[in-house]
């Protein structure tokens, strides 16, 4: 038996890691880290695994707040690999880095690294292209619901399907799934003023909307924001990203989570596609987890620092 | 556990409308049988499919009947499920 890292700074960042792994690095940043982060349990996966939540606050109540989530799409493990090594930037770099400082200073950062355990669990057992929850679904033997199209946001339109054993299975109702549900309770129980959902791959960032062609309200101050993040994403190793809405920059997608986010009023929802462009799809090698993640923080330090400087 | 030995993902390029119908006409053929990892968009965008041993000829078949443009991104997933499933013991040792 090979032993645990007794500390954050002994973890592997370039390599994949299973859930308890995952589960131990965040129990110790909190432990190394009292002052900067904390645990949040927000629910229950169906299996009764804990859907945990990173925060970072430099103190303050109901302070304004981003979201990140990655991983709620089971084998895209590149996002929940770069979702660590995000958790460890932030206590790295606060302090340091004036940008997240100044962040940190006057909001907190929400990080649900693991989103859909259940499912992620399963890819490191049973099938390593799992992809939905692991709820069964009566009345079929198939299982899992897509959790990226159970949002109470166009759910149930195009973009979306009706059948159990397909990969993009809405689920009987909007926001059945734990996973999704105890989001939807926690971002609407708190002021989060930027929410950003992470996926792999085909290289895209993405703002609403999914499910409607109508354009949203915001859709030239999100673009903008977009290109500004997508360039400073390049600038490091050259990955060039597309962006736009959802609905334009890939296909029709009802029910998916910024959608929802958006139209709670959040205005700064967007959604990413990490590497890569088709080599290998969700089986991104190890060796790119770390490129992958830190160009992803240009991009990600770039919507929060335009979030921070345009409070609404 | 599942494994997916000469399972390919093979990338699509639809150079029409017409294309975009027979890709989705396909998936709904064998719905549980194909695992798109990436999806129909628009004309000229690359559709990635997950096609298990059986049903490869068939699919194959079927895009070359249709002029449908497509290339092999994964020869053997189960190579690469292999490769990264090493990387991670050895990471672990």
């Amino acid at each position: 038996r090979v032993p645990e890292p007794r500390n954050t700074d002994n973890f592997d960042f370039s390599s994949y890691h299973n859930l308890s792994e995952i589960y131990s690095f965040q129990d110790m940043l909190v432990a190394e880290n009292p002052n900067l982060v904390s645990k949040i349990v927000i629910g229950q996966s169906y299996e009764d695994r804990p859907l945990n939540v990173l925060k970072f606050s430099t103190g303050g109540t109901n302070r304004p707040a981003i979201w990140i989530d990655t991983g709620i799409h089971s084998r895209e493990w590149v996002t929940q690999a770069s979702g660590l090594w995000f958790a460890q930037k932030i206590v790295t770099d606060f302090g340091r880095d004036p940008k997240l400082t100044a962040v940190l200073n006057q909001m907190d950062i929400f990080l649900e690294i693991v989103t859909n355990p259940d499912g992620y669990a399963f890819t490191h057992t049973n099938s390593r292209m799992w992809r939905k929850t692991r709820k069964p679904n009566p009345g079929s033997l198939c299982v899992g619901v897509d959790p990226n199209r159970n949002w109470k946001a166009g759910f149930g339109g195009p973009g979306s399907s009706g059948n159990p054993c397909s990969q993009t299975y809405r689920g009987p109702r909007a926001q059945s799934e734990s996973e999704v549900n105890s989001i939807v309770r926690f971002v609407n129980s708190h002021n989060i003023k930027a929410f950003i959902s992470i996926h792999s791959y085909s290289q895209l960032l993405m703002f609403p909307y999914g499910y409607t062609r109508t354009p949203i309200k915001d859709y030239t101050e999100l673009d903008n924001l977009a290109q500004k993040a997508v360039t400073d994403l390049a600038s490091l190793y050259g990955t060039s990203y597309k962006f736009g809405s959802i609905i334009n920059a890939i296909y029709q997608a009802s029910g998916g989570s910024i959608d929802w986010a958006y139209n709670q009023g959040i205005k700064y929802s967007y959604t990413f596609e990490l590497r890569d462009t088709g080599r290998y799809g969700f089986l991104l090698p190890a060796s790119e987890i770390i490129p992958t993640a830190q160009e992803t923080w240009l991009a990600l330090m770039t919507i929060m620092d335009h979030t921070l400087k345009n409070p609404y | 556990k599942e494994t997916f030995n000469g399972h390919q993902v093979l990338r699509l390029v639809p150079k029409s409308d017409g294309h975009l119908s027979l890709i989705k006409d396909l998936h709904n053929m064998i719905e549980q049988e194909l695992d798109i990892w990436r999806e129909v968009s628009d004309v000229g965008f690359p559709v990635d499919i997950r096609v298990p041993v059986h049903q490869l000829k068939m699919v194959k078949r079927y895009l070359k009947a249709y002029d449908i443009q497509f290339s092999t991104m994964i020869k053997d997933l189960q190579v690469l499920l292999d490769e990264e499933q090493k990387a991670m013991e050895s990471a672990l040792a």
